[in-house]
């Protein structure tokens, strides 16, 4: 899933 | 990670740090609010929901599992620590941050990327963190005497931020897939807004070599 698979920020 | 997410990361990290340095060596939260303290962990509770399911990098889980962990001790020294606690100046904390609760809760399920749990919990996080520091600076503002770790825990958190506006840049112009931000690029912008005026007195205390006082 894109949207979800990008919160790969803190 | 580009530089300025790492630098990013390390100035929120050397927030918390010095935060923790003045409230465990001092003995000491005088001029902290505790309303932002609670704001910050209810945000990492709902940003970091994935923590144990979406493993994403080594570095980001136990930078995930610093935050949750210092904000929890934060919370507890100033609620529960018999020394701390007596520290804490209850009536210059007096911002309704429920209100922002509430508020950032309705415009989560109002304007979000994706209607599931997990993302209106993400999106709920990014809302309240944009506003967290609320009740920090109204709480700095009717301090006399700001002292220097509790004005560079501000300084640092800002500045964090700011440093995570120049990664979104680098990263929309750098990768393909990263053009559906826009809700965090808002945000990120309004929470680091919220610093211009606390950015302005400090650096200018700073020059002067005078004690920080924002003007009430």
């Amino acid at each position: 899933d894109e949207i979800e698979d990008s919160h790969d920020e803190l | 990670m580009n530089i300025f997410r790492f630098a990013g990361d390390m100035m929120h990290l050397l927030s918390v740090v010095v935060l923790l340095l003045k409230i465990h060596k001092m003995k000491s939260c005088a001029g902290i609010s505790l309303k932002t303290q609670e704001l910050y962990a209810l945000v990492f509770i709902c940003r970091y929901l994935d923590i144990f399911t979406g493993f994403i990098s080594l570095y980001n889980t136990i930078m995930k599992i610093v935050f949750l962990a210092s904000a929890f001790s934060i919370l507890w020294y100033m609620r529960s620590h018999k020394v701390v606690r007596q520290t804490y100046d209850k009536d210059q904390d007096t911002f309704r941050h429920y209100f922002l609760i509430l508020a950032c809760m309705v415009l989560a399920l109002l304007v979000h990327h994706k209607f599931t749990f997990r993302e209106v919990m993400w999106t709920f996080s990014i809302y309240l963190e944009a506003v967290a520091i609320l009740p920090q600076l109204v709480m700095l503002q009717r301090t006399r005497n700001i002292d220097n770790l509790t004005g560079n825990y501000v300084f640092f958190l800002g500045t964090y931020r700011g440093l995570y506006m120049l990664n979104w840049v680098y990263r929309y112009l750098t990768e393909v897939h990263y053009h559906h931000r826009w809700l965090t690029w808002i945000s990120g912008f309004i929470q680091t807004a919220l610093y211009a005026d606390f950015f302005y007195y400090y650096v200018k205390s700073w020059r002067n070599n005078e004690k920080l006082q924002l003007p009430a």
